[in-house]
């Protein structure tokens, strides 16, 4: 997956992101497509979520998911999540679960579904996302209504870390996070380096040039989109925009 | 492949915007005030053979990649997984397995994905 915070000089903040899944699930070597990743495109859906007849978020989900991936509350914020690998990852989580019956921690995509029914601005949702007791590790991306209001909190099952658009100093702060499945911390791997092209084409475009638009072209830009990506979504808090697009990369393009 | 100019190729995307409305997904209404069983069954309705038709797959996906006994281990203990899930998902998962057709099991195993192969 990759996501993208961009903030234009305004402080106006739009956020996008590829959904990227399906790997070493089934190799269609004649159509040359993730065969999970084919299956989920007819599969992804917007929702509306509404509640007392008015609507609480929208989402882009596949049909049969009750968590959230990718979501917007309008004036409030947008998020998304992208998924981190780890040795002890969700595997500990579940074990402890099943055979210690250890429910004080949350599942991924439940908790991001409560965040986005119950947290009632961007700091409320940041908290949550950063100090709850997770089943696995994870990446959230958040973007809110005001300028500089846009973080990547990276999360082990009970700590985090958080880069923020104002985590520089002052004068050198950030106009935009780009998040790719690596912490910002670390070198990306060189077979799977999605972050150094996404950066170089923000850097290339300028912040003068961030909009809704400037993203949805580096999420096109290969490798960043790649036969993993089932859908492109963009969005903005304060309009309460969301739109996803189902994607397919022709050849030639990278398998992940 | 091997038509890719060399492993680092890229070039920065500059007309693929606006994209197709033919591409856009569609939209669908989820009321958070109908009972959690009642949920998901429009859109089930109308998704749930397809649903079905990726479950099965990535059932058998997984079974090959992490072999009969981890493969097992897990859907086995998936009845106990759905009913211990926080309100209101398993009854949402219930009202998702009833309009689409597919087993409890596989519709829990669909929402628990994520932790069960982040490895």
């Amino acid at each position: 997956c990759t996501s993208i915070i961009a903030q234009d000089p305004e402080g106006h903040l739009y956020h996008g992101r590829n959904l990227d899944t399906g790997l070493f699930l089934g190799w269609d070597a004649k159509n040359h497509t993730w065969k999970v990743a084919e299956k989920l495109r007819p599969l992804t859906v917007q929702l509306d979520w509404k509640k007392n007849g008015t609507t609480l978020f929208r989402s882009i989900n596949f049909a049969g998911y009750v968590g959230v991936l990718t979501a917007v509350k309008k004036d409030k914020f947008t998020f998304s999540l992208d998924k981190r690998f780890a040795l002890n990852g969700g595997y500990m989580g579940l074990l402890e679960w099943i055979l210690f019956n250890d429910y004080k921690q949350s599942w991924v995509a439940f908790l991001t579904r409560e965040v986005m029914e119950e947290a009632a601005n961007y700091d409320e949702a940041q908290a949550k996302l950063s100090k709850t007791r997770l089943l696995a590790p994870v990446y959230f991306i958040l973007g809110g209504i005001k300028p500089y209001q846009g973080c990547v909190i990276t999360r082990d099952r009970d700590n985090f870390n958080m880069l923020s658009l104002d985590s520089k100093s002052i004068d050198s702060k950030l106009w935009f996070l780009v998040q790719t499945n690596y912490d910002h911390w670390k070198t990306p791997p060189f077979f799977d380096d999605r972050r150094t092209p996404a950066t170089k084409c923000l850097n290339q475009a300028g912040q003068k040039n961030a909009s809704l638009g400037l993203i949805y072209n580096v999420l096109s830009t290969k490798p960043v989109l790649n036969k993993e990506t089932v859908y492109t979504s963009l969005m903005e808090a304060t309009s309460g925009q969301l739109q996803g697009w189902i994607r397919s990369c022709p050849d030639p393009c990278w398998p992940w | 492949f091997s038509v890719l100019v060399g492993p680092f190729y890229w070039k920065c995307e500059k007309t693929a915007y606006p994209p197709a409305e033919s591409d856009l997904v569609p939209t669908f209404e989820v009321d958070l005030d109908l009972p959690p069983l009642q949920r998901w069954a429009p859109l089930m309705r109308v998704k749930g053979p397809k649903l079905i038709t990726l479950v099965d797959d990535v059932k058998e996906l997984i079974h090959s990649v992490v072999g009969e006994k981890i493969f097992n281990t897990i859907m086995s203990n998936l009845p106990k997984v759905a009913t211990s899930l926080p309100y209101p998902f398993y009854e949402e998962m219930v009202g998702i397995a009833t309009f689409s057709g597919m087993p409890l099991s596989l519709v829990t195993l669909y929402n628990i994905f994520y932790e069960a192969f982040t490895l």
